[in-house]
């Protein structure tokens, strides 16, 4: 899968995710 | 807002009401960046624009091991001026007759 998950000792969750390559190119 | 080289955007359709909302966070150029970034993609979190402070999000980032200590201001910065920019549409989407 692309998508990998970190949760914080916090609790939050961050996911990794692909950088979305169209909105790079907008600019 | 100033570029800071970290982009963050809504990775949800903000409906104006709830207080918790997904947004996603990536690095557009590295080299705004004190530290030596590595590249691990877009982090997507769930932030409360009621509760939450974008500075202790970006420490927490820091220390799940995205960003270095010493770009945790630029990170904070991002995110907060996003949550800025949420709010101030909230606030402009507010019935004009009440």
């Amino acid at each position: 899968s692309a998508t990998a998950q970190v949760v914080h000792s916090a609790g939050r969750r961050f996911i990794v995710s692909p950088v979305p390559e169209a909105r790079l190119k907008e600019q | 807002a100033e570029d800071t080289g970290v982009r963050v955007e809504l990775n949800e359709e903000d409906d104006g009401k709830k207080s918790s909302i997904a947004l996603k966070l990536w690095v557009e150029d590295p080299k705004k960046l004190k530290g030596k970034y590595k590249d691990t993609g877009a982090i997507e979190f769930t932030f409360d624009l009621v509760s939450e402070v974008p500075e202790v999000v970006a420490q927490e980032m820091v220390e799940s091991g995205f960003f270095l200590d010493c770009d945790v201001k630029i990170v904070g910065k991002s995110i907060r001026d996003r949550v800025a920019l949420i709010k101030w549409r909230r606030e402009r989407t507010v019935s004009p007759g009440n």
